[in-house]
């Protein structure tokens, strides 16, 4: 996957722990079943001056997949899972100091097609007004898509990579310095219940967010 | 993995210690 532009540092727009109890609030008691939630911030590219939507923070949450998978054979391939397994080894030396320690046993568990997504986010960035994240920050207003064939025909790589990994809805709210995300595996139709949390728990502004 | 920017470890580090409490409880 393409990696995120150098940004510029930037006011701090929000703050990563009370960004995870917000996640954590709208995803744990939600009514339906969110498989994860990712902040994309706005951001400025040093290099060329143009404003991007880059990894600002996100909650996984997991799905029931996550537990079929690991017990059942993958739907990835050998090799696939091989190379995911390897990337998570890699990353898990990168964040826990490489030979410190053994690896856990954990890191040889199947990475399930919706982690291998999340963790692929993390490398993703939209510029002006690109793929769904991009183009709702651009137009101000939220695009819900559910439905696994509706993913597979978004004209947006990362509606149609989501589809492939399994989710079958994906939400994204413009925020004032951002886009809030919602992934779900489960067919989510739109939820006003979920929209008035997101304006409460979210609707702020970079005062309130640094 | 070399090239994750600083701000990203926070995140990543997350991910990497629920994962291991979903597996251990799974």
């Amino acid at each position: 996957p393409a990696t995120a532009p150098a940004a510029s540092p930037g006011p701090p727009y929000f703050n990563q722990e009370t960004l995870q109890q917000r996640f954590q609030m709208l995803i744990d008691s939600a009514r339906e079943r969110w498989t994860y939630a990712i902040f994309w911030q706005s951001s400025v590219d040093m290099a060329s001056g143009n404003s991007f939507l880059g990894w600002g923070d996100g909650y996984y949450k997991g799905c029931e997949e996550d537990k079929r998978k690991r017990k059942a054979a993958s739907a990835a391939s050998a090799a696939e899972q091989e190379q995911r397994k390897r990337v998570l080894r890699e990353l898990n030396s990168l964040i826990s100091g490489a030979g410190s320690s053994p690896p856990d046993e954990d890191v040889e568990e199947e990475v399930t097609d919706t982690e291998w997504f999340f963790l692929v986010s993390m490398t993703q960035s939209f510029v002006n007004g690109e793929g769904i994240p991009g183009q709702a920050l651009f137009a101000g207003s939220t695009t819900w898509i559910a439905g696994a064939d509706r993913l597979a025909m978004a004209p947006c790589e990362r509606a149609r990579q989501a589809q492939v990994f399994g989710l079958q809805t994906m939400v994204c709210v413009p925020l004032g310095s951002g886009v809030l995300e919602l992934g779900a595996t489960d067919l989510i139709h739109h939820s006003t219940e979920i929209m008035s949390k997101v304006r409460s728990l979210f609707s702020f502004n970079s005062v309130e967010m640094s | 993995p070399r090239a994750v920017p600083q701000a990203r470890k926070a995140s990543l580090a997350r991910f990497l210690e629920k994962r291991k409490e979903r597996v251990s409880s799974a």
